[in-house]
């Protein structure tokens, strides 16, 4: 069983994932629940832009990996058109 | 690959490096040089073409580069050596659209054999890749990665990877191929130095926000536009500024004739949210960013040939637009399309209220704001007496300015 991530790594990978856009930022009025899934579901999209196994887990491995040089910006752009290979292979 | 959703509408885009490292080992001649092949990588593959301007160029660069510390007046603090590297940001009309910056606190290199430091061209091409409309990439070969890769090799080998290509080509489209056009790439010989403007042209630097005096003030879709010769400052409802530096008149106003050097008021019309430009004896309409019909004379609001406006603003509370010269006012009834009679009368009617104001505008609260010189006087909602506590210093309420009585500003 992978290692279970400590209280502050999910706290500082929570943070992160929202920086960076892969979860919406936290609203205040509505506390909006982050169900387990979609947090596993972050971390499976950042783990693919990282080049890293998509285990969908805060592991050591994932969590160093936020710690490396990187650009500012986020790497989901909301509503902007993302096109994926993937798709574009299978039509 | 992922695309912002923005794009430069022109084929040729300008650029200069507005600061350089402080403590790198590169030259300002090599950042220049690494900097022009980093933009060149994307023009083999689009036909976009890239020019340098010098400082003393009449036109603000689209890409303005920069390397700077920490927190640099935009919403991206650097956080010292490592973490984030840079930024760049997307295509639009914005001022600050297209500009980079890199973190100023990172070890920048070129070429390094050891791994040591920050390649600085792999970096460059990156962000210039956000700087024309892309998103980050989850290709494995993509330099759009959001993550260092580290050196990408030799700047004039070194060429894009088919999941950029395809991105830059669904913003730009192909380049058309003739047979035996390979992308070519000039030897790594530092770029020509940039072309001095013709002597006669004038050069302008921008102007300081801080000092007031501005040409005409106006709240556009609840965004406080400042005007000030062929510039303009944006406050956002937040009161946030969109870039400490100015936007260019003629760029975002588009069809306003090159003629049109100040802009003496504004104001957005309540009735079909029509935005009016006024200049001498006349005023252009402008539907969002666009122009209108051909410009209208000022008689056509009441006021008489020939005479021109300080000052135009409208009041909710009773739907009249104030068109005011001078130590006078008249009044246009917006409803009815028609100026009202009666008209001028007094503007010491709005007690408390400057003689010939550099604009007046009402806020998004319902605050009627008079400006003058570097100071403001307010009216509170449905008041036409200033506050008592009226004139204040307008630069540290609107532009992110210190107060007056602070010593001269900080360095950049």
């Amino acid at each position: 069983r992978a290692q279970e991530p400590s209280a502050q790594d999910v706290s500082l990978g929570v943070d992160w994932l929202t920086r960076y856009g892969y979860l919406p930022p936290p609203h205040p009025a509505q506390a909006q629940l982050q169900s387990p899934a979609k947090l596993r579901d972050a971390i499976k999209v950042m783990q693919r832009f990282a080049g890293l196994p998509e285990t969908g887990l805060l592991d050591p491995v994932t969590m160093a990996t936020m710690h490396r040089p990187r650009c500012s910006l986020p790497d989901v752009l909301g509503a902007a058109e993302l096109v994926r290979r993937r798709r574009r292979r299978r039509r | 690959y992922a695309l912002s959703g923005s794009v430069w509408k022109k084929r040729t885009l300008t650029w200069r490096v507005h600061s350089f490292p402080q403590s790198s080992a590169l030259s300002q001649e090599m950042v220049r040089t690494l900097m022009h092949h980093a933009l060149a990588t994307w023009g083999v593959e689009s036909g976009l073409k890239f020019q340098e301007v010098g400082f003393q160029s009449p036109t603000e660069p689209d890409i303005v580069i920069d390397f700077a510390r920490a927190y640099h007046q935009d919403s991206y603090p650097f956080d010292g050596q490592g973490g984030t590297l840079a930024h760049a940001f997307f295509p639009g009309e914005h001022a600050i659209s297209g500009d980079t910056h890199f973190d100023d606190e990172e070890i920048w290199t070129y070429g390094s054999k050891d791994g040591e430091g920050t390649d600085l061209f792999a970096v460059a091409v990156h962000e210039f890749g956000h700087a024309l409309g892309l998103g980050h990439s989850s290709a494995p070969d993509s330099i759009m990665r959001p993550f260092y890769q580290g050196p990408v090799g030799d700047p004039h080998k070194y060429r894009l990877s088919q999941d950029d290509r395809e991105g830059l080509q669904q913003l730009y489209g192909k380049v058309p191929q003739i047979p035996d056009d390979k992308p070519t790439r000039k030897p790594l010989a530092p770029p020509p130095p940039p072309p001095t403007p013709p002597p006669d042209s004038p050069s302008l630097p921008t102007p300081d926000r801080c000092e007031g005096n501005f040409d005409a003030i106006a709240n556009i879709r609840g965004e406080t536009f400042f005007f000030k010769g062929p510039w303009f400052w944006r406050v956002q409802p937040s009161g946030q500024l969109v870039s400490p530096r100015p936007a260019r008149l003629h760029r975002f106003w588009e069809g306003l004739p090159a003629g049109v050097k100040v802009i003496q008021a504004a104001y957005a019309r309540p009735r079909d949210r029509g935005i009016l430009l006024f200049s001498g004896p006349q005023f252009w309409v402008f539907q969002e960013r666009q122009l209108e019909g051909a410009p209208r004379p000022l008689t056509e609001l009441g006021l008489p040939a020939g005479e021109q406006v300080d000052a135009v603003f409208s009041w909710p509370l009773n739907g009249k637009t104030y068109l005011i010269r001078g130590g006078r006012y008249w009044r246009y009834d917006e409803a009815a399309a028609r100026p009202d009679p009666g008209y001028p009368r007094d503007l010491s009617l709005w007690e408390g209220a400057p003689d010939a104001p550099d604009d007046v505008t009402v806020s998004n609260a319902g605050d009627t704001y008079f400006f003058k010189g570097a100071h403001y006087w307010r009216f509170p909602k449905g008041s036409v007496k200033a506050e008592s506590d009226s004139p204040q210093p307008m630069g540290p309420k609107w532009l992110d300015c210190p107060a007056p009585s602070a010593g001269p500003r900080s360095p950049r």
